[in-house]
């Protein structure tokens, strides 16, 4: 899922 | 995670050391703006939502823990507590930060990734801490003494944002990722803002000089 992919950033 | 993600994040922690630094140490929160603490609290509390519900890695938690902790309880040290509280410069701090949210808001409304709750507010969160440091920069610009807690303490905090800029280069080079335009402009805006703070914390500090800010 790309919108959770890029969710590992603070 | 690669070098300029780790250092970028490493920058942000450090920024809000160095504020609590300040205000443990020195008991005070002079040149501070209370409005731009609180965008952070909100920042924080419409980003991390997930943190209950999505597991990325033990670091990821205990930064998100770190981050929220810290900016509730300097906005608490800021109003509440006895000594703290008196070294506020509230009569210069008077930014209508909530003028900042409200736009913020609609615009994550209209431009998202997808119309969820969850997605709509933590694109919120980007366009709101891409703005945030407004009330700070203001307030800054009308002190005429700068400590330079404070001025480290702004400068690490945009030093952050401009390494995740050279984080998501390396990711869209090297890991492939996906093109990401709503983080990307957001924290592209948001390390712009600080331009001119940095061209004076330079200027500054190559001279050996205090900082201050043209008014």
């Amino acid at each position: 899922d790309h919108s959770i992919a890029s969710k590992d950033e603070l | 995670m690669n070098v300029f993600r780790l250092a970028g994040d490493m920058t942000h922690l450090l920024s809000i050391m160095v504020l609590l630094l300040k205000i443990h140490s020195m008991k005070s929160c002079a040149g501070i703006s209370l409005k731009t603490q609180e965008l952070y609290v909100l920042v924080f509390a419409t980003r991390y939502l997930d943190i209950f519900t999505t597991y990325f890695s033990f670091y990821n938690t205990v930064m998100k823990i770190v981050f929220l902790v810290t900016s509730f309880s300097i906005v608490w040290y800021m109003r509440h507590h006895k000594v703290v509280r008196q070294t506020y410069d509230r009569d210069q701090d008077t930014f209508r930060h909530h003028l900042l949210v409200i736009p913020c808001f609609l615009l994550a409304l209209l431009i998202n990734h997808r119309f969820t709750v969850r997605e709509v507010l933590w694109t919120f969160s980007l366009y709101l801490e891409a703005v945030a440091i407004l009330p700070q920069l203001v307030l800054l610009q009308r002190s005429r003494n700068i400590d330079n807690l404070t001025g480290n303490y702004v400068f690490f905090l945009g030093a952050y944002r401009g390494l995740y800029l050279f984080n998501w280069i390396y990711r869209y080079m090297a890991e492939k990722s996906q093109l990401r335009w709503i983080p990307w402009i957001s924290g592209l805006v948001q390390t712009a803002l600080y331009a001119d703070f940095f061209y004076y914390y330079i200027k500054s500090w190559k001279k050996r000089e205090k900082l201050q800010l043209p008014a």
